[in-house]
Formats: structure tokens, sequence, C-alpha cells
């Protein structure tokens, strides 16, 4: 299974996280 | 030629199986390439997406994938004997990797199958919260992430393969019936003060949204059966009625409400995407603080969304059956799409227990969803609104 997120935000919204990196509920994806 | 025609013994000898196979596999995947050729559109003008990929994606394709998972699900919802229990859930938590230190029952006999086991819950407090804007939703693997582009409006579903966010998310078609309002029951989820959580979460809403409520159905106001509404293929005469109710009450669809996917100036569209393993907590929560507006269900074909096959199928999770939420958070729109998949083909939303997903019976037409929407939920907010971390729902078995 899979979960897409698609969301608007400011410009300057930084993601903290790398593609293939395991990750768990509540560890932070991005900040503005 | 009249001697050799009449004469000459008829001697008749087995054809390999692998032959025939691979002459089908060759005769579909050229049908198959042809069609890759065409773009195909519905009335309206949009895309509908077909399969599309190397042969071996074809003969997956081919495969019976909503039955084989409906069974598996039936499978593994069959109770297991007490004694069999932590033995087989030690081993399944072996081979992928659960940590059985985290699951919320510490004596696994508690769990009667493999399918309850899989909806496990958690021990409370092994998930810290981070106070980040946006957190991971789900437990997994981080796929893809970035920014979409806003005149392309395409979605990167690994590095170099994309797929439409229209596609993705749906589209609202001219002429369609207005979506059905959820009846929400009482005590489905945690209340939630509508003031407090405008207020501590930064949501903004209109005067509009704030004062127009009138118009916004009610359980009370709308004797609605909801579920599946809206596409116009849906014959159920109960649903065809309660839409002619609707707009007899002059119920008008909020799409209005929810802002656009059109990013605001100093605005970006980003999207990431986060893959669950099978060994993985199925349960999703919110990844940030937003109110749920509608919900759009497309039912599609239920693939494994491996990276494997998500580098090989383009399109995957715009083929697959998915539940699109859509809504808004305080820096404008905000959408999370749980993806079903082959062996995870239910989809169930906490606050959403009219939702069926993977059920059989006549498909719609590939491409269209049924639409929902969550006024009812909250009068102010015009929807069901989420803190973060908040439970949301899951993946079941088949």
């Amino acid at each position: 299974s899979t979960i897409v997120l698609v969301f608007e935000a400011p410009a300057d919204f930084e993601f903290s996280v790398e593609a293939g990196q395991k990750i768990q509920v509540g560890q932070k994806l991005g900040d503005v | 030629l009249v001697n050799a025609w009449t004469q000459t013994p008829t001697k008749w000898f087995p054809l390999p199986l692998a032959v025939g196979a691979l002459l089908l596999v060759a005769m579909q995947y050229r049908k198959n390439s042809a069609r890759a050729k065409e773009v195909v559109v519905d009335e309206h003008g949009i895309e509908v997406v077909k399969l599309r990929g190397p042969w071996h994606v074809h003969v997956i394709g081919a495969l019976p994938l909503r039955n084989m998972s409906r069974l598996w699900g039936y499978i593994n919802s069959l109770e297991l004997p007490v004694w069999f229990r932590p033995i087989g859930f030690r081993l399944y938590a072996g081979v992928f990797g659960c940590n059985l230190d985290e699951v919320e029952h510490d004596d696994l006999r508690t769990y009667k199958s493999l399918g309850d086991f899989f909806y496990r819950r958690l021990k409370e407090g092994v998930r810290p919260v981070d106070p980040a804007v946006l957190v991971s939703p789900a437990d997994g693997r981080i796929l893809h992430f970035g920014s979409i582009h806003p005149h392309e409006r395409t979605v990167e579903q690994v590095k170099g393969v994309t797929y439409s966010l229209d596609a993705l998310l749906g589209v609202d078609r001219p002429g369609s019936p207005p979506p059905t309002p959820v009846i929400m029951h009482p005590n489905s989820m945690p209340v939630v003060d509508e003031h407090d959580f405008a207020n501590v979460n930064g949501i903004e809403y209109t005067l509009d949204q704030l004062m127009g409520t009138s118009a916004t159905p009610t359980s009370e106001d709308v004797p609605h059966k909801f579920g599946d509404q809206v596409d116009a293929s849906v014959d159920d005469q109960d649903q065809v009625d309660s839409v002619a109710v609707a707009r007899e009450l002059g119920v008008r669809p909020s799409l209005q409400r929810t802002p656009s996917m059109t990013p605001r100036a100093g605005n970006d569209l980003f999207f990431t995407v986060i893959y669950l393993a099978p060994g993985d907590y199925h349960r999703f929560h919110s990844p940030t603080a937003w109110v749920v507006e509608k919900r759009r269900h497309f039912v599609g074909e239920l693939f494994s969304v491996s990276p494997w096959m998500a580098n090989r199928l383009p399109n995957l999770f715009v083929l697959n059956e998915r539940v699109a939420l859509l809504g808004k958070w305080k820096h404008g729109f905000f959408s999370m799409v749980p993806v079903g998949a082959t062996n995870v083909g239910s989809i169930m939303l906490n606050f959403d227990s009219e939702l069926r997903t993977n059920v059989r019976g006549k498909r719609p037409p590939p491409g269209t969803f049924t639409e929902a929407v969550y006024s009812s939920a909250s009068k102010i907010l015009n929807g069901q609104p989420l803190t973060t971390a908040q439970e949301m729902g899951g993946f079941c078995l088949g």
C-alpha cells in the first residue's frame, strides 16, 4: 500500500527526508 | 497432388504448453503496444488512463487481481487456533520485520487472525510526534518527493515516471450531480471544538463559510443513503432520489469551498509518496492539522505498489483503487491519497464508516469516481477536522 500527499505550501517549504529513507508515523517530513 | 492429399497420413503431435503461452503473451503485447500509442479521452476531453508498460506488466494485468485480493482477505480473516497464534505471528514478524515490542497487546493470542494482527494498533507513545508543520502519516519508506510543475501538473511516481495530478485526484465534471453529504455518526471520532481547532491550528475560514451554513446539509435535513452517489453509471434508485431531494432543498455542492489545486502567488504544489511494506504498521494518521472536505473513491485495479512495480508501470497510482481525501490546511490546498494494492485492497476511514473499497460488482468506467462531502462533520469548518498525528484509518488485508 502507498500514501500520496499532494499539498500547497509556501515556495520555501523544504522536505527533510531522502528518497529511500525509512520513516515512521509522526516523524518530520518537512517544514516551512 | 490428389495422391498426396488422400494418402499422406496425418500425424498429430502436442504443441508444448510454453509455446502456446508465449504466443498468447506476444499477441497481447502487440495489441497493447498499439493501444499505448493512442490517447483515449472521455466525453469531457479528459484522458482516460490505460495500462501501459513492458510485457510482464500486461501478464500481471491479465490476472484477476481484485478477486485474488478478496480471496486473500477472506483467507486471512479466518480465525486461527489459539495455540498457533504466537508461533504464526512471530514467524510473520520475523519474515517481514515487525517489531513485536511495539504492538498494543503483548499477548499475541489476542489477535484472532493474520488480518487482525496486520491491522494492529501500537502502544501508546511509541511514535513521538515532531512539532514540524508536516509529519509522516505512516510507517514506511519514502519513494519519492518534490514539487509539481505548475503548468505540466504531473507528479513523479519514481524518477522519470510521471502521472497526471488531475487523474490522481479527479476533476470536477460539468453537469455531474452534486456530491452526497456523509451522515456523520455521533461519536464516530473524538469531538474537536471547531473554534479551538481553528485558532490553534491556524485554519482560516471565510465569513461565507461561517454564515453559509444554512445551505449546508445536515443529517436531519437530507435523508441520504450515503455512499455511492453521483456517478451516472450508478442506477440505485434510492441514491438518485437522494440527489433529487438534495437539489430540491437547495443543497449546493461545496466544491467551490475547497481551495483550488492551483497554488496562490508565493506558493507551490508539493508531493511525497510513502510506501508501506507488508510488515509495517498499517494504520495511517493525519500528517498535519487540516480539514477533509470531500473524498473521491476511484475503483480501479489492485496492482502491487512495490518499488519494483512502481518502476515499471506508469500511472500505477492512477490505475489502482484509491481514496482521494481533499481539503485545506493553513497554507491552502491539502490532499492525502491512500492507494490500495493486491494484498491490501481495503481502505478504512475512521470517520467514514460507509466507505467500502474492493467490493464485488459492476465496476464504473476507468477514471470515474464517486464523491462524498463531509460538510455535516463541522458546519464552521465545512469538513472533518483532523489534528496532527490523529489516527485516520488504515489498510486491511484483502
